[in-house]
């Protein structure tokens, strides 16, 4: 019998840290080192290699008890990106149409954003980037008409996927969450769409407050995935922890850079290696 | 809120009447938490817990507060101590025009915190021009020229040219021979961690030698703000903006930025809106931090 290495005081507090640095939170860092801690005096890994290996698996298998993704269904599929000002929603969606497009899907772009200031034009230099078909409307235009209008011409070009931008909000902002409801009512009720997601981007560099924005943007349109931005940057994105330790909802893809070809596929052994430090 | 968990906490140690070793560790424990949870940086908080129970340690007894009113008091004072002092004004140059450039992570709201400054100096009288330096982002340029037109403020970019350093000096040449008092420059967004991007910011720092530089820092950012600040300040960061605090952050990263750059935190966003730019309050964000 191999002797274990040490769950120590010291091996707790260690961890708590890199968990703290990394936006985890205090009570879900607490919890999970207790979750390891109990884990690891069970398991009783030989060495500090053995022992990282299990806190990886256990971070991991938190990662993964989001639901799995949905893939996308035959027909038409409307995914709307929400989320707070600046999180990325626009160069996100700019490089799921190169990487959908890339799978052989029929992509179009829906330029909801009527409110900000050149919204529409940013995202139509996206669209040319990957040659897709936008539909966008001026400058305070509604933003469910353009979703109506965008809908009709997917399906006259027999388009299987139909992206569109929303404007950045705040969760607090209880009218600007109405109009997200309004613009997901007319998809799925006025333009009959079956296959309606919505994507919620967080931006890694945020703190708890993404934990709010899950609860918040979630009471108005179900959150069917989550998008993670920005991690190119020294920010580790912990915040995941405590939102998947309450709603179930997969983490897609994470942003890894500002070009087109900077987005990934979500993994979950990856993200808490890195996470650790 | 943590004024009720101090209450609690004080209240079933009962004790003498006065801040002991003991009913301290606690309250300590509890403020360790909201601080954490209200996003300020983990060795900032333990820096700030060590200020504390010093001072609650030492502290002498003040017959007309109980211990958790005295605790809450030293905790108040240290945090509005160490956000510093409010109204850090904007400052003019020396001639004109005052140039000042505005820097910070994506997304951060920086083009917006332009048109805010655009329209808020105009109004006092000044004849402002705003120019864009990002020639990266995809309809930058077309950003910062409509708000500058919603701002009734005028827009200067030299067409053609994609030398951010370049642009600047053109547009400092503008700004003198059409007799500016005020030239606004917005960078793109970058990661403190981007070297050649860095590089980027301070050549063009060194070329025009903007009155401020302003850092824009996004209110809810978490543990991450300490390094973006550290990284940032060497360039000659003269104050800080915080942005997006009309949502429910706790804005913790106030503290974090503070701690690590020392320099003031000027102005805070308070919305989309060009007129949504207020000044700093410390103790008002004190309460929010601690809430
Ligand atoms: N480094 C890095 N930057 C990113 C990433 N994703 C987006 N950005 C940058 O973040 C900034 C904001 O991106 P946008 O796509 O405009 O964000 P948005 O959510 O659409 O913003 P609003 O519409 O104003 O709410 C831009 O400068 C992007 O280039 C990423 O994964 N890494
Ligand atoms: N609610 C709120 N939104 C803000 C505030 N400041 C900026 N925004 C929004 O945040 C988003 C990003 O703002 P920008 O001004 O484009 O940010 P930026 O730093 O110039 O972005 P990059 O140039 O890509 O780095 C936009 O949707 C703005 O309207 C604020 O104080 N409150
Ligand atoms: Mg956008
Ligand atoms: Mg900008």
């Amino acid at each position: 019998i191999g002797r274990a290495v040490k769950i120590d005081d010291e091996f707790c507090e260690r961890l708590e840290e890199a968990l703290l640095l990394s936006d985890v939170g205090a009570s879900t860092a607490a919890l999970i080192v207790d979750e390891i801690k109990s884990k690891a005096m069970e398991k009783r890994p030989a060495d500090a290699e053995a022992l990282n290996a299990l806190v990886v698996d256990i971070l991991a298998e938190i990662l993964e008890s989001g639901a799995a993704a949905e893939p996308l269904a035959p027909g038409l599929n409307v995914v709307m990106m929400m989320g707070v000002n600046g999180s990325g929603k626009t160069t996100t969606i700019g490089k799921l149409a190169m990487r959908y497009k890339a799978e052989g899907r029929k992509v179009m772009l829906a330029a909801c954003d009527t409110f900000r200031a050149a919204a529409s034009e940013q995202l139509e230099i996206w669209a040319k980037r990957s040659d897709v078909p936008i539909i966008r409307q001026r400058e305070g235009a509604d933003p469910s008409a353009v979703m109506y209008d965008a809908i009709q011409a997917a399906r006259a070009r027999g388009a299987d996927l139909l992206i569109a931008d929303t404007a950045g909000r705040l969760h607090t902002q209880s009218n600007l969450m109405r109009e997200l409801q309004k613009i997901q009512r007319v998809a799925v009720e006025k333009a009959g769409v079956e296959n309606f997601r919505a994507w919620l981007v967080l931006d890694s560099t945020i703190g708890r407050n993404s934990y709010n924005q899950v609860q918040q943007f979630g009471q108005a349109v179900p959150v069917d995935a989550l998008v993670l931005t920005k991690m190119d940057g020294t920010a580790r994105g912990g915040v995941v922890f405590s939102i998947l330790k309450e709603w179930r909802m997969p983490i897609m893809f994470v942003g890894v850079g500002e070009k087109m070809e900077d987005l990934l596929p979500f993994n979950a052994s990856e993200f808490s290696r890195a996470l650790l430090g | 809120s943590f004024t009720e968990k101090l209450g609690g906490i004080f209240r079933k140690l009962g004790g003498k009447g006065r801040i002991t070793e003991s009913n301290v560790q606690e309250a300590l424990r509890e403020l360790r938490f909201t601080l954490l949870d209200a996003d300020v940086n983990f060795e900032v908080v333990k820096k700030f817990i060590a200020n504390v129970k010093e001072a609650a340690m030492g502290e002498e007894v003040l017959k007309s507060l109980t211990p958790h009113q005295q605790f809450f008091k030293i905790v108040k004072d240290n945090l509005i101590d160490m956000l510093g002092g409010e109204h850090a004004a904007l400052a003019t140059g020396p001639k004109k025009p005052t140039v000042y450039l505005l820097c910070g992570l994506q997304g951060s709201g920086k083009t917006t915190t332009c048109g805010k400054l655009a329209g808020q100096q105009s109004k006092k009288g000044k004849r402002v021009l705003a120019t864009p330096l990002d020639i990266y982002r995809p309809a930058a340029i077309e950003q910062l020229r409509i708000v500058a037109g919603k701002t009734g403020v005028s827009f200067f970019f030299p067409e053609g040219d994609n030398d951010p350093v370049s642009i600047a000096r053109k547009a400092v040449s503008h700004a003198e021979d059409n007799n500016y008092d005020l030239l606004l420059l917005d960078t793109a967004g970058r990661l403190h961690v981007d070297e050649k991007m860095m590089e980027e910011v301070r050549a063009i720092i060194s070329a025009v030698n903007p009155t401020e530089v302003l850092l824009v820092v996004d209110g809810m950012t978490g543990q991450d703000a300490v390094n973006i600040a550290t990284s940032f300040d060497p360039v000659g960061v003269t104050g800080i903006v915080l942005t997006k605090m009309d949502g429910d952050t706790r804005g913790g990263a106030a503290l974090s930025v503070k701690y690590a750059t020392g320099k003031p935190i000027k102005l805070i966003g308070t919305g989309e809106k060009f007129d949504a730019l207020e000044s700093f309050h410390p103790d008002r964000f004190v309460s929010r931090i601690l809430d």
